[in-house]
């Protein structure tokens, strides 16, 4: 399966709701330093159920868009969805934020806990709770050659 | 626990040779990577010694290897971790900041190859216009000044290679 | 001890406002920055608080701004603390590993200025050739696979440029 | 002042004896991945008297040019001459190791104690024993902008 497109709202620097895609098998992101390229990659991250502490955001709430046209009355949830293509067949992945800071999950528009969640994605292969390989953030392939053989022996249980 | 362990390392052991000679193959001759228990009796106790050899180039521990032959290094070890826990698509974020011009065309042209077989997807962020220009598509964002917000463009390359021609 | 802190700090503090705007100038309005004291009775015991606002942007802290950004904003605290310490040379090895091309020329021009100013002399290691065209000379640095060394090759581009005009 | 040249014997991936230079105002180093680039800029932090445990190598006798050609009876020893130029004269700073591992410092080619050493280079204003905010390594500057307040004020310290 592949990512088909992504549905942003409201999450870091993406105001509103954006449409991103469609990904084909090479896809590269471009763009001047700032532009929200990394933000992109956390918008993926945060979708396939990775832990707050992990996304470059002290809280939840940090990961909803604000500017400073804000008044500061304003109640934005944010969302993110992952239109997955497996088969043929489509399945959305959404996570979102409320106002206050409270998170929701949903797959095919339902309402689900977490953990149910988490095994919808494990079925199709991307396991977040294991071992996070397949997403590499900005600074850790220097940090991955910069390991000793006992974090190395550490990264190898992790992910047998 | 000790079988998945030494399971896990022998696939990305052997994943790790082939994908290192083939990141680094220059007329024919590629580097040599590989992967050793310093205790295969006591694997956890003890570490895991990762050594790469940039071709024609002597042995050499991976703290004296330059900043980009450590980088491609490490990308051989994650290439050889994915092929033991396969994912359906990988996200990087400015993997080749280290690299020269050639070992971007190098790693671009390893994970275009990857990516044709149809089996991993490839969402790549890059700087290095000699990568993003081997890519399938783009997506570029910018931001809108007056809406203090991103914003995205996507570009199919393909399509226009295929207009052109 | 506490005076030659403060007044380190004052210096410094001073300095990397100037810096800050002068690196980061977009049609005549830069960024800010600015150094403070957590807890001005008590320096020692207390940190200081470096924020970087680019230009149009909100006020965030240092580990909420881009890779980029933060390059530019840890190069300007570079300078600002070469003002209260000079030196006469500045060695770089690749600090502009994660600026895009425009903010590589910012940097370029403003290390040329500094360099034509005739007080500090510049060494920088970069892979980028928008960066380096803008040197008065270059060191190339090449590997010569026999011999199994690195060997040298030095061109003055400010000399070249005085032919071709 | 500035660096004129440097002159270099045997140090790391520089093989023989090599000058480099002339150095002018901004001089840029450039070169494929594994040049010696990053060495080059060891030989200068070398030269200026920083300490083995800040270069990248082990002990000072890593410092020594290997080859995989060596028959293994070379009696290497290394050095980096930096040519210094202020008010129009040249002074030459030289610090050697010789096969053994063994440190030696000269100025004008006569040999100094390394407190002698490092008084002369900072007459010209270069202060290795301070703060070394002038040799930028690869990778210092993501450091730098990473510090916690606290790591600035022990910074800042450094420096006053
Ligand atoms: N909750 C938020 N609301 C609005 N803007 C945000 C929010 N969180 C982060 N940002 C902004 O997003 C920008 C960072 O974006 P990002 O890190 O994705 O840039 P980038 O394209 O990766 O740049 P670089 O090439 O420098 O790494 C910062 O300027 C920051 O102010
Ligand atoms: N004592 C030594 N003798 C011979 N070669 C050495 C010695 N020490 C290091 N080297 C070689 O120098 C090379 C590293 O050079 P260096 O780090 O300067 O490269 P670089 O030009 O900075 O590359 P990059 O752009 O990837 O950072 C390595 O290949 C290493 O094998
Ligand atoms: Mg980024
Ligand atoms: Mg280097």
């Amino acid at each position: 399966g592949r990512i088909k497109r992504l549905e942003l709202q409201n999450f870091k620097s993406y105001g509103g709701k954006q449409i991103i895609g469609p990904f084909g098998d090479f896809t590269a992101v471009i763009g001047p330093n700032g532009a929200g390229k990394s933000n992109l990659m956390d918008a993926i991250s945060f979708v396939v159920g990775l832990q707050s502490k992990e996304l470059r955001g002290r809280q939840l709430k940090d990961l909803i868009f604000r500017s400073s046209n804000d008044t500061g009355d304003e109640e934005r949830s944010a969302s993110v969805t992952l239109v997955y293509e497996n088969d043929g067949q489509e399945t959305k992945f959404m996570r979102c934020i409320s106002d206050k800071g409270i998170g929701e999950y949903r797959v095919s528009g339902r309402v689900v806990k977490a953990e149910v969640y988490h095994e919808q994605l494990k079925r199709f292969g991307i396991l977040t709770k294991a071992h996070l390989g397949f997403l590499v953030f900005q600074g850790y392939v220097s940090e991955l050659a910069g390991k000793s053989p006992m974090e190395l022996t550490t990264l190898f249980e992790q992910v047998s | 626990r000790k079988e998945r362990f030494l399971e896990a390392f022998n696939v990305i052991s052997e994943e790790i040779t082939k994908v290192y000679t083939e990141l680094t193959e220059v007329d024919g001759i590629g580097g040599t990577a590989y992967l050793s228990l310093e205790d295969p009796s006591e694997p956890f106790l003890h570490g895991i010694k990762y050594n790469a050899m940039p071709p024609a180039k002597r042995f050499r521990d991976m703290d004296q290897l330059s900043g980009g032959e450590r980088t491609v290094a490490a990308l051989a070890l994650l290439f050889a971790i994915h092929k033991f826990r396969p994912s359906p698509f990988f996200v990087m974020d400015e993997v080749d900041a280290a690299l020269d011009n050639v070992n971007v065309t190098r790693v671009a042209d390893y994970i275009r190859m990857r990516a044709q077989e149809g089996l991993l997807q490839f969402v790549v962020i890059s700087l290095k216009d000699n990568f993003y220009e081997r890519a399938h598509g783009l997506v570029g964002i910018f931001r809108d000044v007056s809406l203090e917000c991103s914003r995205t463009v996507t570009l199919d390359l393909e399509k226009h290679a295929a207009e052109v021609a």
